[in-house]
């Protein structure tokens, strides 16, 4: 249930970031969400790249989550 | 070393990131 209940909430933020509900995030909706997020340009490019796993320029779900779960993983270690 | 100053700062950048649309979730009804 905690993996379901996370993949839930991957799906919510994922939302947030693909806003045309495309299915998937480029680099330009990233840095689109500088003006809603407190990071900079910079930082959103960065957290993209570090998301990415295939460097095909797209964000998909399931690397979305995969992050997700990494960030929740240092979370709970913390 | 440029690579390794990356590695350090992209984990607290990806958990400003998630936290921020976390919060940004949250608050919105």
């Amino acid at each position: 249930t905690m993996q379901v209940e996370m993949l839930e909430k991957a799906r919510e933020l994922f939302r947030l970031c693909d806003k045309e509900e495309k299915g998937f995030i480029t680099k330009l909706d990233m840095q689109r969400l500088q003006s809603e997020l407190p990071l900079t340009t910079e930082q959103l490019e960065a957290v993209f790249d570090s998301l990415e796993q295939d460097n095909n320029g797209y964000l998909t779900p399931v690397e979305f989550s995969m992050g997700l779960g990494k960030f929740i993983g240092i979370e709970q270690y913390q | 070393d440029p690579s390794m100053k990356a590695g350090a700062t992209s984990e607290g950048v990806l958990a400003n990131f998630f936290n921020s649309l976390l919060s940004k979730k949250t608050g919105s009804p």
